[in-house]
């Protein structure tokens, strides 16, 4: 029997927001340390891993590990009648092929269920290593946002680079080419605002804008993301999600034709 | 511009 009861029900409405444009259906997998999800863009360029852990949940029941496949934009839907201020309990039994997700109001005199068919999903899960990245840099989510969204009015394709001078990041297109760079900063009134660079190594790579623009509709799981880049490995731009995990997004790069 | 690469060929299967 699995039972999860999350408090800040907001949290998991915005998770789904984050991660549905990307993925359409995926297996969260439910086990003692968590509730989490791997999953691939159906191009299989970018890749969404997501921890919620067992502490951050009020009640967190999980008597064997089970995995529900969902197709998330469904759910997105489901947790759409749900408030805000609600909060959210995920229910399910061994070996059924249905989930319920439950919502209740704060005043508590509101209670809807919505019970949902699990899909057989023959989904890939993929071995990620940790890695010692060549740059690290930790940015406001917002401004990260916002240099995507710019780029992409201009090229589809952005370079990031890091150096002592900074991150920059730039692109080409028909009307010309941007170049942004942000500098570290940590003078600044409260740390989140803050730009850290944590640079081993100069890297620079290409990735493609409407990937990263996905990925920054996790901005407001997080008023900070954390890009780590190396030569040989795919982007990580990670949202750490208060109290309960994160939601992780890596990304190929593309490469000299 | 550019080839595409995927991430299953940075990750492998487990």
């Amino acid at each position: 029997m699995l039972e999860l009861r999350l408090v800040q029900g907001s949290l998991l409405k915005k998770v789904l927001e984050a991660m549905k444009d990307l993925v359409t259906d995926a297996n969260f997998d439910c086990s003692a340390t968590g509730f989490s999800l791997q999953a691939m863009d159906s191009s299989h360029v970018a890749l969404v891993a997501l921890l919620l852990r067992s502490e951050g949940f009020e009640h967190y029941r999980c008597d064997r590990n089970i995995t529900m496949g969902m197709n998330l934009n469904n759910v997105s839907k489901l947790l759409k009648c749900a408030g805000n201020d609600d909060i959210i309990t995920i229910k399910a039994d061994d070996g059924g092929d249905t989930v319920t997700f439950m919502f209740e109001n704060p005043k508590q005199d509101k209670i809807s269920d919505f019970e949902m068919k699990l899909m057989d999903l023959d989904s890939e899960h993929l071995g990620i290593p940790d890695a010692e990245y060549h740059a690290i840099v930790r940015m406001p989510s917002l401004e990260f946002s916002r240099i995507c969204k710019d780029l992409s009015s201009i090229g589809d394709t952005v370079v990031i680079s890091v150096t002592k001078e900074g991150i920059k990041f730039s692109t080409r297109g028909d009307i010309g080419n941007a170049n942004i760079v942000c500098r570290q900063n940590t003078t600044v009134d409260k740390p989140e605002e803050a730009t850290v660079i944590q640079m081993n190594e100069a890297v620079s790579l290409t990735f493609a804008l409407r990937y990263l623009n996905s990925f920054t509709k996790a901005t407001s799981l997080s008023e900070t993301v954390t890009i780590s880049l190396s030569s040989e490995l795919p982007l990580v731009a990670e949202y750490k999600i208060a109290d309960m995990g994160y939601i992780k997004f890596y990304l190929a790069p593309k490469i000299e034709d | 511009s550019g080839v595409q690469l995927s991430i299953t060929e940075f990750y492998r299967s487990t």
